[in-house]
C-alpha cells in the first residue's frame, strides 16, 4: 500500500521533471529535485523507493527515464477513457482543459439531464442523457466518471456512474457522496492553495 | 517559517472536522481526527504544534474551538476581497461555486477583455475591461487576483494583477508564469487526483 501523500507528491515530481525536461536538464540528483518541489531530499529518495531504485549513485537521476519510471508505476502511462456528467460552465471548462489529453485522459462521453442541452455537440462530443451512460460505458471503454454538477445532483448523478459499473469517480461538486467500500472518490478542492495564499499574505504584511 | 504541506494539510484538518460539527460530534482526539484525514496521530500534533497548545490532556480538542483557532493562526477568519480575470467557462463556474463565499473569499470584481462581454452583468457583478483594474483595487479592497484566463493569456493577466498592486495570484491557467520573489502564485492543478484514481484501479484490478 502506497500513501495519499505519497502519490501526491510523485505527481508532483513528475511536473517538475517535466519542466527540467523542457529546459534540456538530462541528470538532476534527488536535493535539487526536492528543492524544486518544496520537500527535502530523503523524503524524493523515500518515496521512489516504492518503486524500486532508480538514480546511478553518486550521479543522479536521469530526467526522462525517471518520468517514465514514475508514470508506469502509477499506471498513467496508458490512456484513461472518462465520462463527465453535467454540461454546464465547469463541465464545458474541463473539456476545454488540454493538460487532460496531454496527459492520456480522454474524455470520450458527455451527459447531462437537460434536455435542452441532450443533442448539441460541445467540443466535438454529442451531450447524451444520463440514461445512456449505462449502456455506453462498454461501448466506449470507460473507466473514470467526472461529475460536475451542482452540489444537490452529485449524489444522483454519481448513482448513475455506479449503476452503469464505474468505481473510479472524480468529484468537483462539493458535496460529500455516499459510495460503497469497493468505490474510490477523489474530491477535488483548492481551498488549501487559498489558505497558502491568505496565510503568506498575512505574514509579509 | 510554517512548510507548505503543514497549510495543506491544516486546510484538510479544517473541512474534515466542520464534517465532525455538523454531526454534533464536541470533542475529538487526535487519532480519530488524523485517520479521517489519511495522515498519523503524531503528524496532527506536530501541525498544530505551530500554532500553540490546543488540545485537553488525555481529553481531545474541543471540535469548534479547534476550527476557530487554526483558521485564526492561518489568517482566514477575516473577508478576503479578490479580483477575477477571464469571464469565459471557468470564471463562471468559479462565481457560481457556493464554496468561496461560504468560507469568506468574496470575488469582488470581475474582468475580461472581450469587448462583447465588457459591461455584462455575470452573477450580480459587471464585467469590466482589464485595464480598469488598476484603478479598482484600492477602492474596492482587493488582495488576491485569479487567473481563469487561458494558458496564453495568464502572463499578460499576472502583469495587469501587478501592475495594480497584487501580490497574491491564484492560477488555474496551464501555464508557468514569471513574477518576482515578492508576489505568491498558487497553481491550481488537479491531476494528482487522476493519479490516484488511476493507481487505485490499477492496483484493484
Ligand atoms: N471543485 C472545483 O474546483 C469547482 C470550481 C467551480 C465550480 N465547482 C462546482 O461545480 C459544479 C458545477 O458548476 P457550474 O457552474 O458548471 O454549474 P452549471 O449549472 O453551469 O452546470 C451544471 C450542469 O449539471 C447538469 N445537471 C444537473 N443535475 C444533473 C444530473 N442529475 N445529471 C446530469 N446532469 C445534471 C445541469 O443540467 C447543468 O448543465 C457546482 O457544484 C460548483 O459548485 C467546483
Ligand atoms: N486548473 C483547473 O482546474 C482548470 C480546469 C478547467 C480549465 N482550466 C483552464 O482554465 C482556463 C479557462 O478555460 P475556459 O474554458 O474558461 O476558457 P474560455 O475561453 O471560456 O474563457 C477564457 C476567458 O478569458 C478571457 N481572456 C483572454 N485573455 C484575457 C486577458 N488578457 N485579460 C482578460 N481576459 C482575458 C477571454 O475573453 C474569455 O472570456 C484555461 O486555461 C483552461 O485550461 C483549468
Amino acid at each position: 500500500h502506497i500513501p495519499r501523500a505519497t502519490i501526491q507528491r510523485l505527481a508532483t515530481y513528475v511536473q517538475v521533471l517535466e519542466n527540467f525536461a523542457r529546459d534540456e536538464v538530462e541528470v538532476i540528483s534527488s536535493n535539487p529535485l526536492a528543492e524544486a518541489c518544496g520537500v527535502n531530499g530523503s523524503q524524493v529518495r523515500k518515496d521512489l523507493a516504492y518503486f524500486g531504485e532508480f538514480g546511478i549513485r553518486g550521479v543522479g537521476y536521469h530526467v526522462t527515464s525517471l518520468i517514465a519510471a514514475i508514470t508506469a508505476s502509477l499506471g498513467v502511462d496508458r490512456e484513461w477513457r472518462m465520462a463527465l456528467i453535467g454540461v454546464g460552465n465547469l463541465g464545458k471548462a474541463i473539456l476545454n482543459h488540454g493538460e487532460f489529453r496531454a496527459r492520456g485522459f480522454n474524455i470520450v462521453g458527455i451527459f447531462d439531464c437537460d434536455p435542452f442541452k441532450i443533442g448539441e455537440i460541445v467540443h466535438g462530443l454529442e451531450v447524451h442523457c444520463t440514461k445512456d451512460l449505462k449502456g455506453m460505458v462498454a461501448e466506449l471503454g470507460i473507466e473514470i466518471g467526472i461529475i460536475t454538477t451542482p452540489p444537490e445532483r452529485a449524489q444522483r448523478a454519481a448513482q448513475h456512474l455506479m449503476d452503469a459499473g464505474l468505481t473510479s469517480i472524480l468529484n468537483f461538486a462539493p458535496a460529500r457522496i455516499k459510495v460503497p467500500e469497493r468505490v474510490h472518490v477523489e474530491y477535488v478542492d483548492f481551498f488549501h492553495h487559498l489558505y497558502a495564499l491568505a496565510f503568506n499574505h498575512t505574514q509579509t504584511r
